[in-house]
């Protein structure tokens, strides 16, 4: 599985539909403080099913959806699509008889999340599964958020062996 | 459940004092159990000497030392079920250029080497100038974010005339 | 106690106020007692809203305001009670340059006005070409500290050419 | 009070005699990782009389003599010392008697701390109480040591009402 490109609409500073290819090697992202720049590895994280709120800086899921500013109103729903290349046909069983596969996430304000795999509704255990499977998701070592590398320095041995538990 | 942390313990392990080596030009390190007979529900502690220096837990060391410490971890456990993608958001904060230059160059050969596609977030001069290409995220509307394609030649001389 | 705390709180509020619009160039900010009626026993919440964005706890800000904000804050405790001298450590980390240079106009200013001696630890280009003389901390021998004069023109220079 | 210079030696990285003249203005201090700058934030602190190894990373207060290399054996005992300027004739009645005040604390390995003022001996509260004289000291806000940016961000806000106190 490759991945090819990050969608994302409604979803935090991200209001307006916004597309971020994803190409070989390396990419830099950069930007003065409160741009956005984190607010994208955020939305890689909520649309591989990222379930805490805490998890991307919110107190309720809720907290993604664009919230409005002094000129524009708020919106109701955000949504933040992948779309993979699956070429080498290496996906799970139940995704893998495209060489496309688009996974996208909805959230409605107030009412919880929709996954789609391809346009067809499934579960967020299916978008886990899938992610997993490709050796990434919300929580993995794949994706470093902004104080990960502190966290890790300033964790209790305790919580340190949990990063070798993902490995095994 | 024991046999295969202890496996995982072995392979990240191994990982873990091959980076540190390659990210420090030098020096060693190592990860220990706090309790080597209950694997299970140990702690995880880390001894790091950087080069030329004694080995000490990884508390004493100085800030862009842990750092680049914590990232040699990171990219252990990476490595040992490497993914296609890979997002670093700002772990170049702390570091000086010189490791910022080691830095760059092990995520360009682990790019080579598993075909990872990374998307690196930074402030650091030395980081733009050694990616592929450049985005940047601007709000022009206050409060709504945008993304732009940016000359990395350009960029580098912006922030060079600042 | 109770009275001078709420004193206290009244003098460092404002001054947290005035720096945060200083630092962000704008926008507004201010300290609240999570418990009105038991300040000696309540938390101290932080709101924060940079130019043209909406009022947030200071959870919600990104990484560069989270910092400008929490400096605002230790400098509107320092200003309460100022002292001749004043050390900072790699304050300036994660922001960019536009903050940088407004950090660096404030310590100026704080420098003229109260008279205090300034020692910055810094990687920020931006910082070294603003101070008055630069020490440079080397490791010629391994694990032995070294303090030298550094040129500032040629300190800029030689970043620059990196 | 005016801080005119930081000596010190056997401290941490520090281990031969140093000096830091203190001027007007602003004064930078970089060079690489490592290589020392902190360790010039702990001796200020040290020297103002901390008393928590944790403070300045170590786990006991020994831990701040210079520990060898594999050139250089160990030392016994770290120094440090600040030379005021006490031309305003401000400091506390104890110690105003001259215009030039040195403050210096000595610590032997397994031994303990020793305060001087002027080269007589005196107990570590005199050294705290003319230290916060001049509105600073070893936790003051004028001592702002590498994490305690991104301690406050952290911070429970039980643990920020403390940083009023000290303005109280
Ligand atoms: N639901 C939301 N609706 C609108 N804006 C939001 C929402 N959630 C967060 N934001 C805004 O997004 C901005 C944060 O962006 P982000 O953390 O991505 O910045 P950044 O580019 O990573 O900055 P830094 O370089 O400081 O880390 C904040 O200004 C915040 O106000
Ligand atoms: N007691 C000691 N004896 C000798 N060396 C010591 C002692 N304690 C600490 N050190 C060394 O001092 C160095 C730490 O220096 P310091 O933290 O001041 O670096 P720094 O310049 O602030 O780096 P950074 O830019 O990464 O923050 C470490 O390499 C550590 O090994
Ligand atoms: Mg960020
Ligand atoms: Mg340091």
């Amino acid at each position: 599985i490759k991945f090819n490109k990050l969608k994302l609409k409604g979803f935090k500073s991200f209001v307006e539909p916004t597309e971020v290819v994803i190409e070989q090697g390396l990419t830099g992202i950069v930007g003065p403080n409160g741009c956005g720049k984190s607010n994208l590895v955020e939305a890689f994280r909520f649309v591989m099913g990222e379930l805490s709120p805490k998890q991307m800086r919110g107190s309720e899921l809720d907290d993604v959806i664009f919230n409005g500013t002094s000129d524009r109103p708020a919106w109701d729903i955000a949504e933040v699509t992948i779309d993979l290349d699956n070429k080498d046909r290496k996906a799970p069983g139940l995704f893998n008889q495209s060489d496309e596969i688009e996974v996208t996430r909805r959230i409605w304000r107030g009412e919880g999340s929709e996954y789609r795999v391809n346009g067809k509704e499934v579960r967020l255990k299916d978008v886990q599964l899938l992610f997993a499977d490709a050796a990434t998701g919300a929580r993995s070592t794949s994706m470093v958020s902004q104080g990960r590398v502190g966290a890790i320095i300033a964790a209790k041995p305790e919580q340190r062996r949990t990063l070798l538990e993902e490995a095994a | 459940g024991r046999q295969r942390l202890l496996a995982a313990y072995g392979i990240v392990n191994e990982n873990f004092q091959k980076l540190f080596f390659q990210l420090f030009g030098g020096g060693k390190a190592y990860l220990k159990f706090t309790d080597e007979s209950d694997p299970l529900e140990a702690g995880l502690d880390i001894f790091a000497s950087p080069p030329g220096k004694k080995l000490q837990n990884l508390s004493l060391l100085s800030g862009g030392e842990q750092a680049l410490t914590a990232l040699s971890l990171l990219f252990a456990v990476f490595l040992s079920n490497p993914a296609p993608i890979c997002v670093l958001d700002e772990v170049d904060a702390p570091l000086d250029d010189t490791n910022v230059d080691r830095f760059c160059s092990l995520v360009e050969e682990m790019s080579k080497t598993l075909s990872t596609k990374f998307l690196i977030i930074t402030h650091h001069r030395m980081t733009m100038a050694r990616v592929n290409r450049l985005f940047g995220v601007t709000m022009p509307e206050q409060g709504v974010s945008q993304l732009v394609s940016v000359d990395l030649e350009k960029a580098v001389q912006l922030k060079e005339n600042e």
